[in-house]
């Protein structure tokens, strides 16, 4: 469902270069639940802003469903990105101003619905939080916001998630949670991709790609799953 | 050093009232290494910004050095929060259009100095990313940003550190070299405390103090420092 070939992307700072992806070739099939893991730097971001269409490669291609994604028209990768892919931001990239069910709601209101609120609300319940559902970005947490960033990729069904470090912010036990529900929706069929720090969760994948210096150096199966 | 009495805080959204912060009792002598624990959203930033003089209790009273800090004058406030306390902030917190380098240099021009590159970019090298100073913090790796967050909590040689979960978005191993800097500060007597997720890193800190909606729940010492 996702096939990448020698992907290339390079980044230039005053006069120094950063190789941030370095001829990146991967195939993931529907359904399967991959951990992509590295040090800081190493490219992980950079990979998930291209498979999540929000980034060009300098060069290589990016299929996805069988369409290279470079050739599709404006308006189907925006039909893509609304409905076929859920995106978890590292950095969360809630809209401040709006309450955060109006946050969740706001992917279901741009494929065309003209109110979501009650399933904005179910999201934000499945994460924990429909106590906290008027409340503005500003008015929470840093582990409430990233629920809400779940909630909100969630609330469209997508058919692949990309969530980059989901858990960072968040306890033992939350994480946890985050994780099960992760789980529970892959075993229905959510092609799920996961960056993370925490080898809790990369070992909850049943396959794990390894990143260094915008490379892939290792792509292994968790035997224990 | 530190001494809180009885420090309650609620917020009010809609017709509901959220109690973060709920009679919390507190000592923390010079020179300790203090790790604070807790679910998502049981008040452990709401306490930091206390702690840190950037918010204000609804009731109970805090000490800094044997100062009532709500009676302190605007300037000294000022004077503490440049020159006494480093906060790394759980969002980093890092302003926008200016470069890693001149991010981390703001600190030491608020305490009068007209120019501080080198000690900046020294700060910047001790987190590994004087290969990043003139990047801009779009430019930059979440867990990128995240270390020039400490880097400048560092760079005006605060006597109090206080990190809101450091290590979140960096991977095992940098985020154990962060953690070696902080012990290596918290042995030439400054005083430490961290929020964070990780047991790893509450581990590694004398004393670890646990929260539960708005309480401290538990105060242990880690016996095997
Ligand atoms: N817009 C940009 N301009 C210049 N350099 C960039 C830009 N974006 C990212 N980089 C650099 O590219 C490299 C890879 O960045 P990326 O965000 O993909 O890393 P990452 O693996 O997600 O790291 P982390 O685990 O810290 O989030 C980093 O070293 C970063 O400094
Ligand atoms: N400005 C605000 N208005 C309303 N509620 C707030 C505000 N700031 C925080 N809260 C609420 O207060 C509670 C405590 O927040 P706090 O940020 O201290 O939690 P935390 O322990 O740092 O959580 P996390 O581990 O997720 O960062 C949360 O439930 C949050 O929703
Ligand atoms: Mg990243
Ligand atoms: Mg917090």
């Amino acid at each position: 469902i996702i096939e990448t070939v020698n992907l290339d992307k390079k980044y230039t700072v005053g006069d120094s270069v950063v190789h941030a992806l370095d001829s990146v070739s991967l195939g993931i099939e529907e359904g399967e639940m991959v951990a992509v893991t590295g040090p800081s730097g190493s490219g992980k971001t950079t990979l998930m802003n291209i498979i999540g269409c929000l980034a060009q490669p300098d060069s290589g291609s990016y299929k996805l469903n069988g369409q290279d994604v470079s050739r599709m028209a404006k308006d189907q990768l925006a039909e893509v990105r609304n409905r076929q892919i859920g995106f978890v931001f590292q950095s969360f990239s809630l809209i401040p101003r709006i309450s955060s069910l109006e946050n969740v709601e706001l992917p279901l209101l741009y494929t065309g619905k003209l109110s979501a609120k009650a399933e904005a609300r179910e999201a934000l319940a499945q994460v924990g939080l429909e106590g906290r559902m008027n409340h503005e970005p500003n008015q929470l947490s840093g582990g409430e916001r990233q629920r809400v960033s779940i909630a909100r990729a969630l609330v469209t069904h997508p058919s692949i998630l990309l969530a980059d470090e989901p858990t960072g912010n968040l306890d033992t036990k939350t994480g946890e949670e985050v994780l099960e529900l992760f789980t529970q929706l892959n075993r229905k069929g959510l092609t799920t991709i996961i960056v993370t720090h925490d080898p809790e969760v990369s070992s909850r994948c049943k396959r794990v790609l390894r990143m260094i210096d915008g490379r892939i150096i290792d792509d292994t199966l968790n035997s224990s799953n």
